[in-house]
């Protein structure tokens, strides 16, 4: 997308539900 | 814990699965890598669940793909750097 792959990969938390690209690229 | 089987996972949506994946994974990820687990496992989520089955039963699977995963993170980063500083 633009530019949002600075946030990438997703980080996974123990606990948090797990939105996968999601968590980055709502 | 008991662990986790393909029967347990099929019964559960897509991104419920990954979930549970995520929950056993990290603990073993964070034991080789503690500052970057969160991110290691983000990008092991995106593989199969069969295959990250296998991974939690097969240390050395699963470290080999840490390791695949770190390289791939830390070019990641130096790309990024490199973009930033232009």
């Amino acid at each position: 997308s633009n530019g949002s792959s600075i946030n990438w990969p997703p980080e996974f938390h123990p606990g948090v539900p797990w939105k996968g690209l999601q968590n980055i690229d709502p | 814990q008991e662990p986790l089987t393909v029967s347990m996972l099929a019964s559960a949506p897509l991104q419920e699965q990954k979930h549970m994946l995520g929950e056993r994974l990290f603990p073993l990820i964070e034991a080789i890598h503690p500052t970057l687990a969160a991110k290691i496992t983000g990008m092991l989520l995106e593989i199969d669940a069969s295959e990250l089955l296998h991974m939690l039963e097969s240390p050395e699977s699963l470290g080999s793909k840490v390791d695949e995963a770190v390289a791939v993170l830390q070019a990641h980063y130096a790309e990024e750097a490199a973009q930033k500083a232009k």
